[in-house]
């Protein structure tokens, strides 16, 4: 059961690449971040910039939560409220040279984790399932 | 590196207890259930009858899904339209006593998987943090 050589090498392999990730930009509100969230299927994704600066996450629990009133959810604020008011800014991320040994450490306490460039440019997602698939062929040899 | 044990071994000590879940109750509509998903900050969670039956999943991105009108999202819908009629009915279900190897295997597409007991009875969730903290220690040995 080697998996050792696995988790020390690098995640770039198991990253979602930054083309295929679904984001949303700073200075958009909370109304187009649902939309995007509804469209995609995805419950979180990344804030970037359009220079692919990486600012934050955002998620359906922290939009909800951000219009959630005393007696009901208050749908009408959402397009009053800037995502990057909203979103997550202290978030772990990785450099696609870390290792996946790294990389599952953060994931046992997140869906997925971004990884940037060495110049702070956002690369790739991370997520659980690249992950528990590799884990999972690994253990059936 | 010994995992095969540790994964040949039930699920049963790995659930998060029936006590401990956030569920919603068939004959509930999409709003109350959203309102329980935002209080509980989960974006899923099983749907059960009063005896603990498991129904279904419900989720964030099938609600919205399920109220997304043609311009916007149609929030106004949400008390019309019954959490059965929208929750995902064809899902894996796993047996306490399964071992976690059958778990993990699950867990690759999906973020939780519900354990039933002999009878049918809803009884916890095996989670992919659950899981994943269980590899990341035998891999520390
Ligand atoms: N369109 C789809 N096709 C197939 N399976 C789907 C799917 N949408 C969701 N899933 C399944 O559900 C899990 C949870 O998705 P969620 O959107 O909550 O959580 C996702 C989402 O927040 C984010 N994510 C994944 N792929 C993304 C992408 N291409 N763009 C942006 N965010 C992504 O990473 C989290 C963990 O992803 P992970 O794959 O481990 O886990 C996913 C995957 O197993
Ligand atoms: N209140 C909280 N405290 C600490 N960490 C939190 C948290 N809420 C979410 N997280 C973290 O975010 C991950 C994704 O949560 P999500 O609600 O999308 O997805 C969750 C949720 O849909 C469901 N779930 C977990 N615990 C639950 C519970 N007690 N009741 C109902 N559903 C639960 O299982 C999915 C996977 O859970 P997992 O633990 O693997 O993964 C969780 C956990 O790592």
């Amino acid at each position: 059961l080697q998996t050792g050589d696995f988790l020390d090498r690098s995640i770039d392999n198991l990253l979602i690449p930054s083309e295929r990730v679904a984001h949303v930009q700073i200075g958009n509100n909370l109304e187009h971040t649902l939309l995007v969230l509804t469209k995609t299927g995805y419950t979180g994704i990344p804030v970037l910039d359009p220079q692919y600066k990486l600012h934050g996450l955002i998620s359906t629990p922290l939009i909800l939560d951000a219009i959630m009133g005393m007696e009901r959810i208050e749908f009408e604020k959402l397009d009053k409220i800037a995502v990057e008011d909203v979103m997550n800014k202290d978030i772990p991320i990785l450099n696609t040279n870390d290792s996946v040994r790294k990389g599952l450490r953060l994931l046992i306490n997140l869906p997925f984790v971004c990884a940037v460039n060495d110049e702070g440019y956002f690369e790739g997602l991370l997520t659980r399932s690249a992950v528990l698939k590799q884990l999972n062929s690994f253990i059936y040899k």
